[in-house]
């Protein structure tokens, strides 16, 4: 009823969830996103420290090649892009010279598109 | 344009690379 | 459809070429043709996700027109493309 815990789901949540140091887990944190061409307004996130887990958002890109199953929630078109773009580059990555995107695409060039 | 741009030689240029080649583009697209 | 689709994804490929030509310029590097095609692939598709979210935004404050207030929100989850999307605001508008 209220937006606050009771104290018997705070008891479960500290008991089950809470990370604790006696857990012997890092705390999880994405990486500290770096801008190169804009000033980099972001707040520095207070555990960037050792003791924090970093998590990559690049190590399992290879595997996000098609779409996972899901269960209530569709994929988003966002990530239909990017899978897309994923095969893309795999579909070009042993590609030396000419750029097969460049010759399908370079037909339709209109300068007065510019 | 300029950011991805930016993103992929530095990720080319960490690996002492004088070319940006289209693995550096997909190593910061998830992040881009 | 397609045509006019093809089109504007030459033109952005182009341009994305010309930018970066640029940047290539600035860091001392080069970039191969198939770097400049994936920036150019992402480019396109991102530009359909803000034409997508731009239209919503328009929609949802009942108007036909897109405006810039429309355009900063695209830019609201990140604080460093928030305040570069304004300054080049209210460059344009002075």
């Amino acid at each position: 009823e209220n937006w606050c815990l009771t104290s018997e789901e705070f008891e479960e949540w500290s008991r089950i969830y809470k990370l604790k140091e006696s857990d012997g887990v890092k705390e999880p944190i994405l990486p500290q996103s770096h801008f190169e061409t804009l000033e980099n307004m972001e707040e520095i996130a207070a555990s960037q420290a050792e003791d924090a887990h970093k998590l990559s958002l690049s190590e399992w890109r290879l595997w996000q090649n098609r779409p996972f199953p899901t269960h209530l929630v569709d994929h988003s078109a966002r990530c239909f892009h990017f899978i897309d773009v994923m095969e893309m580059i795999e579909l070009m990555r042993h590609e030396e010279g000419d750029c097969s995107y460049e010759l399908e695409i370079q037909p339709y060039l209109n300068m007065n598109d510019i | 344009v300029r950011e991805a741009a930016a993103r992929g030689a530095r990720q080319a240029q960490a690996e002492d690379l004088d070319r940006v080649d289209i693995e550096h583009v997909e190593k910061v697209l998830p992040q881009l | 459809r397609l045509l006019h689709t093809q089109r504007l994804k030459a033109a952005v490929h182009y341009t994305v070429g010309c930018l970066s030509q640029e940047v290539a310029e600035d860091k001392e590097i080069q970039f191969s043709k198939q770097s400049i095609a994936a920036i150019s692939e992402i480019t396109f598709r991102q530009c359909e996700n803000f034409a997508k979210d731009l239209e919503m935004f328009a929609r949802h404050g009942k108007r036909t027109i897109i405006n810039t207030e429309d355009v900063k929100l695209l830019a609201r989850r990140s604080n460093s493309l928030l305040r570069y999307i304004t300054q080049k605001s209210e460059e344009l508008a002075l």
